[in-house]
């Protein structure tokens, strides 16, 4: 683990009570072997570096704890504070609309799932009436797939045959409006960040179903490319938040913090397993002691 | 006059990055750093301009094999090839992809409905199935996978098919109990048809980091793996984590995924792989 390698540095260089400057470099450079393990992007973990360098040098020394345990204190404080705070309440149109929510990300990261998982949330949460939109029209069997998540939850999914999908979430305010759904999920296709055609299709349903809250799904267990992608999807459709998916496998998730420092935009939830109620709040502590390892 | 600069370590550093950069991990990129440095230091190398080539060389040499981007084939029809990985990796996808490009090949292909648990997989699948033009064997959604992978066996048996390809639902790597449900699927196979499965080909998701490497050790554990489809490498993800793997695990990349469609699939060239890293 980081905290013993960090011990047996500091025994090593002999380090008694105080963090003079040369300890610290020897200490945040296994830092940085273990954030860049943690897939964590190397530019980023560069300008953390740096940023905790200064930090720690201009530290006052505690007395209670060991120089690898002040270490650590620091780079995990910093790093909970770069993922967080994270406000996980969410906002609902104070008038009679329907609030949209629309779900975007790379192919395989999570999306479907996630749109039946966020349903029950907000159902439990929030008693709300959500309405799961299948704007998916590629993918074999996707429309298929969110109907059987939205009948285990006794909700409706709208779909409709032969239109594009930002006509069908355009058209799906007014069924949930007549249907008496308060709130609108969207599911769109995966897709490349690279490709013009389809992230213009991403913001042409923006225009046309206007939605509240757009959450890019992330998968935990991205490694470096994270930034390319959540740079291109947060400066073609400004997300508000991300959702961080298959965090209970063993992925060190380094992509959370990547993403949180190249766009700005928080991680709010996180998918946390294949069924429906596998879904929680995001913790930037929490996260931040498993980036580290 | 110019002998060529000396390796400094700026260039070094800039090498590191792209390496780390291309998810070739910390530990790999360092020891190929090293390889770097020591050829300088016995003259292997004598310039900066043959930095780069002496890289790349040694990297196409660990991800050949000697039989290059060849399936097994079994002794005697079918061959069953168990396509395994965790979750959204591209399995189903690939899965159709391959039927695809032994079908160009005039083999007779059938596909095994063994996922039966995640929302819609069988009908996935079996949309693909009917874009080939194949037989798919499925039972119902939560049937026991092992037994649709038996069924299915017996079918390519008694059909006298060439391949039959078992697609099989994500799991984490993490989930013991479906890492031993996917031993099962594996034995049930076995024994059905001698040596099956003769291919087992995990599919790596070219965006995914270091993780991948536990991905295929424990997958390795559970069903043995023969070989690699790493997916999605028509994104801006380099795939570098597979020559940990090769080097680690001595599984080699088979395929690579390069689009969502049928034909979207190549066998793995490492020369090409390894100059697009760099580029
Ligand atoms: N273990 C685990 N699996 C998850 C989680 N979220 C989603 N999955 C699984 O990941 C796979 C892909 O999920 P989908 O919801 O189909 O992903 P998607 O983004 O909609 O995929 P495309 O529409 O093809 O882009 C499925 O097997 C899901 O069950 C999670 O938090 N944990
Ligand atoms: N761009 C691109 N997308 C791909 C590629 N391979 C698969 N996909 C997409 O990735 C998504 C997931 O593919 P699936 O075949 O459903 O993945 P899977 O591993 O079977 O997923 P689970 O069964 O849920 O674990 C789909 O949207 C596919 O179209 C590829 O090579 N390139
Ligand atoms: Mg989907
Ligand atoms: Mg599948």
């Amino acid at each position: 683990s980081l905290s013993e390698r960090l011990q047996g540095i500091f025994r090593k260089l002999g380090a008694r009570g105080k963090l003079t400057e040369s300890n610290i470099t020897e200490g945040l450079r296994e830092v940085r072997v273990a954030l860049l393990e943690a897939d964590v992007n190397y530019k980023v973990v560069k300008d953390f570096i740096d940023k905790v360098t200064q930090r720690a040098v201009g530290q006052e020394v505690i007395r209670s704890i060991t120089p690898s345990q002040q270490i650590i204190k620091i780079v995990s404080d910093e790093l909970t504070a770069l993922m967080g705070p994270v406000d996980h309440s969410i906002a609902f149109n104070a008038n009679n609309a329907p609030t949209v929510f629309m779900m975007v990300g790379l192919q395989g990261s999570g999306k479907t799932t996630s749109c039946a998982k966020f349903a029950k949330y907000l159902m439990k949460k929030y008693n709300r009436r959500p309405l799961l939109v299948a704007a998916d029209i590629q993918r074999p069997a996707a429309i298929e797939q969110l109907k059987v998540l939205g009948k285990q939850l006794d909700i409706p999914v709208f779909t409709k045959a032969g239109l594009q999908p930002p006509q069908i979430c355009h058209e799906s305010v007014k069924f949930a409006e007549q249907n008496m759904r308060d709130t609108i999920i969207l599911d769109t296709a995966g897709r490349l960040h690279v490709n013009q055609e389809l992230m213009d299709e991403l913001r042409d349903i923006k225009r046309r179903a206007v939605p509240q809250h757009i959450f890019l799904v992330s998968d935990a267990m991205t490694g470096q490319d994270a930034v390319n992608s959540a740079k291109e999807f947060n400066s073609a459709m400004d997300i508000t938040g991300v959702i961080m998916t298959k965090l209970d496998g063993d992925a060190r998730g380094g992509a959370a913090m990547s993403i949180k420092a190249i766009t700005g935009k928080p991680i709010k939830f996180t998918g946390v397993g294949e069924k429906i109620e596998n879904f929680e709040e995001f913790h930037p502590d929490r996260m931040a002691s498993r980036i580290l390892g | 006059f110019t002998f060529g600069r000396k390796i400094d370590n700026e260039l070094l550093d800039k090498l590191e990055e792209i390496l780390i950069s291309a998810d070739v991990g910390v530990e790999t990129a360092s020891s190929l750093i090293e390889d770097i440095k020591k050829a300088y230091e016995s003259k292997t190398i004598t310039d900066t301009s043959q930095l780069l080539d002496y890289l790349k060389n040694s990297l196409k040499k660990k991800l050949a094999f000697d039989t290059p981007n060849m399936l097994n084939t079994a002794p005697s029809p079918p061959t069953v090839i168990l396509v395994v990985g965790v979750n959204g990796t591209g399995k189903t996808t690939s899965i159709a992809k391959i039927a695809n490009y032994l079908l160009e090949q005039d083999k007779k292909v059938m596909l095994a409905a063994s996922d039966t648990f995640r929302a819609a997989a069988i009908e996935q699948l079996t949309i693909w199935g009917q874009r080939l033009n194949i037989n798919i064997i499925a039972h119902k959604s939560g049937a026991d996978p092992a037994a649709v992978a038996f069924d299915a066996a017996d079918s390519a048996l008694a059909k006298k098919m060439d391949y039959l390809i078992v697609d099989t639902a994500g799991r984490l790597h993490t989930k013991v109990n479906l890492m031993k449900e996917l031993s099962k699927i594996s034995d049930v196979l076995g024994k059905k048809i001698p040596g099956a499965p003769h291919e087992v080909l995990i599919v790596l998701d070219a965006t995914t980091g270091q993780n991948a490497i536990a991905q295929a050790k424990t997958f390795k554990e559970a069903s043995k793996l023969t070989g690699i489809v790493l997916s999605k490498l028509d994104g801006t993800a380099k795939g570098g984590i597979v020559i940990a793997i090769k080097k680690c695990l001595d599984v080699p990349v088979k395929f690579i995924g390069i689009g969502e469609k049928m034909e979207d699939l190549e066998v793995f060239d490492p020369d090409k792989f390894i100059d697009a890293l760099f580029t």
